[in-house]
């Protein structure tokens, strides 16, 4: 089908924090966003995958890197209350994404998103997709690289 | 700021496949996502969360309930060659979705989601957010149950 990629467009200074070993249970994402709302913390995305044959859940949200240090704080308390395995912070983070229109399926685009940043040795810390976006989390020094290798690798480079 | 949700939308007949403790370098996702577009599975989302501390991730993707089973295969081969600790595949699932426009930050509009869900006894098994997005996948049977408690959350059962 016919992929057109629109642009590429970077998200700096972002950190993430990550609940790991949430119980997998109705009610739980409610009462932390709850909390994080209360505190009026700033969520840019939210990614949560459940694991272990579904008997928890790891739920990672990316913050602004101003929010971090409280983020961490008000989910180790939560941590508590609930009963989660671990809280982790990680504070030097940027997001990388490509716009697309036409993407029935992310395959395609995808694979060649992903084969751009390997080439260039960038790690992919986290991945979300949405209809007309895939965005990557990488470290904040292999921000700018990473746009540059997508500008090239999906031929934006050649119109501007 | 002023949120304003647009609609709630239901993909159904959803899949799940989960790659767990996947080698956390680079060119691993450029692997999987490559063989997956070789083999011409659909992908719908792409879900990746890293843990403990960095040293594996964990990469959900759905697909549809046709391309399920192969998924799975094709993944349990890659599982192999790359040292992977499990795929986990589940079958019946559905996606609902939110579609805001103003979200300068999930938080709000997330912590009313999750809420109206959670009073419905409904569980998310996974989240995943873009600009102006915010999708939980559920079980198949609750899809429908989860549009309604969001239409009235969002107050959007008013305008029809
Ligand atoms: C882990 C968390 O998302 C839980 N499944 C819930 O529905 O709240
Ligand atoms: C896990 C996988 O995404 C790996 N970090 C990569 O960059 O390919």
């Amino acid at each position: 089908e016919d992929i057109v990629v629109r642009g590429v467009t970077l998200k700096r200074d972002l950190a993430r924090v990550i609940l790991i070993g949430v119980p997998n249970q109705p009610g739980i994402a409610s009462r932390i966003f709850a909390r994080i709302a209360e505190n009026k913390l700033v969520v840019d995305d939210i990614i949560q995958n459940i694991v272990e044959h579904a008997s928890e859940a790891n739920i990672g949200f990316t913050t602004s890197k101003a929010d971090a240090r409280e983020a961490r704080m008000v989910c180790e308390q939560l941590a508590r209350e609930i009963g989660v395995r671990s809280v982790e912070l990680d504070e030097d983070l940027a997001k990388v994404s490509i716009v697309g229109v036409g993407m029935k399926t992310h395959t395609g685009v995808a694979a060649k998103m992903f084969q751009a940043l390997a080439d260039a040795r960038i790690n992919i810390q986290n991945i979300t997709t949405s209809e007309i976006v895939i965005s990557c989390i990488v470290a904040a020094a292999d921000g700018e690289k990473a746009v540059q290798v997508l500008h090239r690798a999906f031929e934006l480079d050649k119109e501007q």
